[in-house]
């Protein structure tokens, strides 16, 4: 239920409506969409119990390893609804022919393949706040200082799931188990957006913002 | 830290 509670607002694309309609346009629309969904991001995991405990050095160990699972994690859970599409922002919603003109179709197909697992497993919102806790503090970074601290936050939020589960999806005792069995696609989805990002980076064809800059720079 | 200063400062930011 807290983490219910510090579910970040939604935030919207802000194209710019003099620049001409093309790929480049979509992906620098998007690249400020990421930038400033990092900073909310970085104030949710904030609210994350126990994250604001740690060292500063392991809550930046931790979001440089897992910005872009919480981030995938909730462009998924937004295009649950949807037949098709990747809601990045209600008013961004990219379809496969339009991933596929700005570069990004391996992308869109990994992502969707995300999507189908949840959407059959109906994901729901408990779910969902939760396994983004969990990736967070799942995120395997190399530079963790108080590995105790860390595990009792792995630990606390695997009870937080095992106990919703028990009550609420009694029905399937395997349930928490399919979950917990999706973060390995998650992870592989993650690192390949990361390769395509940095892909966009190289190219130079779009303005990135420093913070986004920073953060892919952090995952190398 | 130098190198991620902006992850460091919204970290710090209390705000």
């Amino acid at each position: 239920s807290h983490l219910l509670l510090v579910e970040p607002d939604k935030i919207y694309a802000m194209a710019d409506p003099t620049a001409p309609e093309n790929d480049v346009k979509v992906l620098t629309t998007l690249c400020d969409l990421v930038d400033r969904e990092l900073v909310v991001i970085i104030n949710w995991a904030k609210h994350v119990p126990g994250f604001s405990a740690l060292s500063l050095g392991d809550q930046m160990g931790l979001l440089q390893s897992a910005w872009m699972e919480v981030l995938i994690l909730g462009l998924v859970f937004r295009s649950l609804p949807y037949e098709e599409g990747l809601v990045y922002a209600d008013n961004l919603v990219l379809e496969r022919e339009q991933c596929r003109v700005v570069g990004l179709l391996d992308l869109y197909c990994t992502i969707l393949q995300l999507i189908t697992k949840y959407r059959k497993l109906q994901l729901d919102k408990e779910e969902f706040v939760t396994l983004k806790a969990m990736a967070l503090a799942n995120s395997d970074s190399m530079s963790i200082e108080n590995v105790e601290a860390i595990q009792n936050l792995q630990d606390l939020l695997h009870e937080a799931l095992q106990d919703y589960e028990t009550n609420q999806h009694l029905a399937d005792p395997h349930r928490s188990g399919k979950l917990l069995m999706t973060l390995p696609l998650l992870r592989q989805t993650a690192n390949k957006a990361i390769q395509s990002f940095r892909r966009v980076v190289t190219e130079g064809k779009v303005p990135m913002h420093k913070l986004f800059l920073e953060m892919l720079e952090a995952k190398a | 830290k130098e190198k991620h200063k902006i992850l460091h400062r919204l970290l710090q930011d209390s705000t």
